[in-house]
């Protein structure tokens, strides 16, 4: 009873699914990409740093477009800063069977704590799957260019895991990698946090909690901003992320249907 | 089965063979089946319209490709049937109701990328093997 049509020019036959039909189908494709229902992400987050980043991955790998499709994303993007793929996320990729991006999950209000000029990000990764093995992690921040400053002015980025926070207690923190930043550069920071985030799948709870502190060149702590540091209240195709690389431990096999 | 022959008779199986072939070819015409030989079908998935650009972000979808015909005589190369394909052709028309034709299927699977967001906003970029279909043949 569905409507049969034949398009003479590409000599396709076109059929339009009854509603039933379409469910089924819809329910067979989310079984192969492994989800339980329609992912309901939030509207407004399309153009942030983490899918521009992850979708300039994913036109690294695809290199038969003809079978691909183009995505109607590629073409709406503006002009935005392009978190661009380097040549270690290139080789990070050949390995990965899969790719992930985490938001921060802290608001402003904890990401930039009151008592220091350290800021603080939460990411969670506990919804990578069982048997997935991190091959890379790395933490994305942007640094703009910051005028008032000498070219030849250096700031410290540090990145430190935070192990623990009992209350009224100072917070032990763990340095996880460090990069020098120069006040004229401009682009994406790249941290490294790979046997970190290894560590962290296996104990959940302590849910990556990350610490940034910017020093001067005379070693002393300042505001991270000072350096044009972005943070989660930054423009969105700015907002710091996580950009995680996991490779299957086993072969899987979807169960018969 | 093959029978050890004698020397002088060595031609003789493959006359057999070749005078079973048009029979078969002979009996496939008179019972009308299918022309339509073992090959690639179009078919695209359109994620657009199943309405799912809000959580996929590429693709917009992608031709799959279906294998579909008849795997009958002749097998010709251009269906890439396996020599065991050919042997089940044959077996099929001894004894039909026992040996099926063989089966046209994919026989080169190629792999594709999805990009997607899920339920918490976050990315995910999978890599699904096996899933476009880049040539046919029986089986």
């Amino acid at each position: 009873n569905s409507s049969v049509d034949v398009d003479a020019r590409s000599g396709f036959l076109h059929r339009r699914l009854r509603s039933q039909e379409r469910r089924e189908m819809q329910r067979e494709i989310l079984s192969i990409l492994g989800l339980p229902h329609r992912p309901r992400p939030h509207a407004r987050i399309k153009h942030n740093a983490a899918p521009v980043f992850m979708l300039d991955l994913y036109n690294t790998i695809s290199t038969a477009p003809e079978l691909h499709g183009y995505s109607y994303y590629e073409t709406a993007l503006p002009a935005q800063v392009q978190p661009a793929v380097t040549s270690r996320d290139s080789r990070f990729l050949n390995d990965a069977d899969t790719v992930m991006s985490f938001v921060n999950l802290n608001d402003e209000d904890e990401e930039v704590l009151s008592h220091s000029r350290a800021w603080q990000f939460r990411f969670d990764i506990s919804s990578i799957p069982e048997g997935e093995v991190i091959t890379a992690a790395e933490l994305r921040i942007y640094k703009d260019f910051v005028e008032g400053h000498s070219d030849k002015e250096t700031f410290i980025v540090s990145v430190f895991h935070v192990l623990e926070e009992p209350l009224n207690r100072e917070k032990k923190l763990l340095l996880l990698d460090q990069r020098d930043a120069w006040a004229s550069e401009e682009g994406w920071l790249v941290f490294d946090l790979t046997s970190t985030s290894s560590a962290w799948l296996v104990r959940s709870e302590q849910n990556l909690q990350l610490r940034l502190v910017l020093e001067d060149s005379r070693g002393q702590e300042r505001n991270p901003h000072l350096a044009g540091l972005v943070t989660s209240s930054g423009p969105k195709d700015k907002q710091p992320f996580v950009v995680v690389f996991f490779k299957a431990s086993e072969v899987r096999y979807r169960n018969a249907r | 089965s093959a029978h050890k022959g004698r020397q002088g008779n060595r031609s003789k199986p493959q006359r057999t063979s070749q005078d079973a072939m048009k029979a078969a070819e002979a009996a496939a015409d008179s019972l009308g089946f299918s022309k339509e030989g073992c090959k690639k079908h179009e078919l695209y998935v359109s994620f657009r319209d199943l309405g799912w650009q809000d959580w996929i972000i590429a693709p917009e979808g992608y031709a799959a490709y279906y294998c579909e015909g008849e795997c009958a005589f002749p097998l010709n190369s251009y269906m890439n049937a396996t020599n065991h394909a050919i042997v089940q052709t044959l077996v099929h028309f001894i004894n039909p109701e026992t040996v099926p034709k063989p089966c046209c299927a994919p026989t080169q699977l190629h792999g594709i990328s999805v990009l997607y967001f899920d339920d918490s906003s976050n990315v995910i970029l999978k890599k699904y093997r096996n899933m476009v279909v880049r040539a046919c043949g029986c089986h």
